[in-house]
């Protein structure tokens, strides 16, 4: 369904979510921000894969709603 | 279906499990019988056999616990995470912890989380099953509500766990066909979300097809429902949604579970509150209410709860009118208008629907509202309403949303 305007706190959340079961990293030195910001599209664009969602790389409101479905706490990708 | 790194899994049949510890939502012998329920699911697909211990260390230990529970994976309150489980190992491994922050039910209500079904999957990680991206298998990561009476597993669950132990040992509990694992075939895309493209059961056995869904443009289409969704537009017909949209082009083929899982197919009517966000759907003498994908908690509720008598057992259509806040309800060949901002239905009604809109002397299948106008759908025909006036202005076929 259609975007709301991402908040900050969507993005925190989402970055949380991603480690936790996507395996995501996040470069803490400021200065690999546009590295960070391509490894973050990356692994929500494998989230969306696996969730058969239209594959963005973007954190859509489609996308959002599923990560804040309850779930398993176990990562999806193997790890 | 997914198995951990170097597919960890119990070197033995004869696999032991102890309760630790109970959840304060449930009774004891409740807590017991939804895990008890749970191993079975697995032993009957597998040679493997559970033994309950009351002491000692077993192979699979069962415990409740919230926030940091002495791992690495600290729960995180109520909702998100629910669970988690470890592969097959020792120690740690094979054990399943519960996140005691959440309300553990034995029931399939929306105020609580089944526990036979959560610990079922949690049990799949023990035995050494990861992740499935089948929607629908017990392996897939995201909670679904669903009734567990003689619950099955998904033939996906099935393909993982005999991967990895085989079938069983007697006489196959299950249909005597045996489950190799089978190249994805192609299945009818209403059978599954587009983009995924799980396991089918072997062509011989598959259930009896649902109806497929019927071409965009057969003249002769009719909807069950239709309502607008955050100036998008739903057709529900069965299973099947048409989503049109003003942000993309074609018009995109869904079925319902593939936005709401947990919600049952063949509505009688729908309809959007845009003011609140809400959609309300109906199906025989209940309704549900969702925001986006979000089913509200504490639905189904009886239709009677808007204000309709008893007589009234299911409803044909409805249509919001998003400038009067009014929604008018169509059973038969009568209507009803219901108040969104008083929540209550309206004085005088039910009226007959010839009576106030001219050129609608039938029944109405579906209604929505778009462009300051009211849709009425009887069969394959679609009445534009001029809602002012309560008249007829134009007829059209009911797809021509669609483009033909």
């Amino acid at each position: 369904f259609p975007v709301v305007p991402e908040k900050k706190e969507d993005t925190q959340f989402a970055k949380k979510y991603l480690e936790k079961f996507y395996g995501f990293k996040e470069e803490k030195n400021s200065l690999f921000k546009a590295k960070n910001l391509n490894h973050m599209a990356d692994k929500i664009r494998e989230m969306q894969s696996f969730f058969g969602l239209e594959v963005t790389g973007e954190l859509n409101h489609k996308t959002l709603d599923m990560m804040k479905q309850p779930r398993c706490g176990i990562p999806d990708i193997r790890s | 279906y997914s198995t951990f790194p170097h597919s960890p899994k119990w070197k033995k049949e004869d696999v032991t499990y102890r309760i630790l510890n109970y959840t304060p939502d449930m009774l004891q012998a409740d807590v017991e019988e939804a895990i008890a329920k749970a191993f079975q699911l697995w032993s009957n697909v597998t040679p493997l056999r559970f033994t309950r211990l009351y002491s000692g260390q077993a192979d699979i230990m069962i415990s409740f616990a919230a926030g940091f529970h002495g791992d690495f994976y600290s729960f995180d309150g109520p909702g998100g995470t629910l669970a988690h489980a470890y592969p097959p190992g020792s120690d740690i491994g094979g054990d399943a912890h519960f996140d005691e922050d959440e309300n553990w039910t034995k029931f399939t209500t929306y105020s609580g989380y089944n526990l036979f079904l959560v610990a079922a999957h949690e049990l799949g990680h023990s035995l050494g099953l990861g992740h499935s991206n089948v929607l629908g298998a017990l392996m897939y990561p995201i909670y679904m509500a669903k009734d567990t009476r003689d619950y099955q597993l998904h033939p996906d669950d099935i393909y993982g766990i005999q991967a990895l132990y085989g079938s069983p040992r007697e006489s196959p509990v299950l249909p005597t066909k045996a489950f190799p694992p089978q190249e994805p075939t192609e299945m009818t895309p209403a059978e599954v979300p587009t983009e995924m493209s799980p396991r089918q059961e072997p062509t011989e056995t598959t259930p009896s097809k649902p109806p497929s869904r019927p071409e965009d443009c057969d003249p002769h289409l009719t909807f069950d429902a239709i309502t607008t969704l955050r100036g998008e537009t739903l057709f529900f017909k069965g299973s099947y949604v048409w989503r049109k949209s003003p942000y993309f082009v074609e018009i995109e083929h869904d079925t319902i579970s593939s936005f709401w899982p947990s919600l049952i197919a063949g509505f009688d009517a729908a309809y959007e509150v845009d003011k609140t966000d809400r959609v309300l759907f109906f199906k025989d003498d209940q309704y549900w209410a969702v925001s986006g994908y979000s089913i509200e908690s504490g639905f189904p509720k009886p239709i009677q709860n808007l204000g309709f008598p008893n007589s009234v057992r299911k409803i044909d259509a409805a249509v919001h009118d998003q400038n009067t806040r009014k929604t008018s309800f169509f059973v038969g060949n009568k209507y009803w208008s219901f108040n969104e901002n008083t929540q209550s239905m309206e004085r005088g009604y039910p009226r007959k629907i010839a009576a106030d809109f001219q050129g609608i002397g039938h029944t109405v299948d579906a209604a929505f509202q778009k462009n300051g106008y009211f849709y009425f759908f009887h069969g394959s025909n679609q009445y534009e309403v001029d809602i002012k006036k309560k008249k007829v202005i134009r007829i059209m076929k009911s797809n021509s949303w669609f483009d033909c």
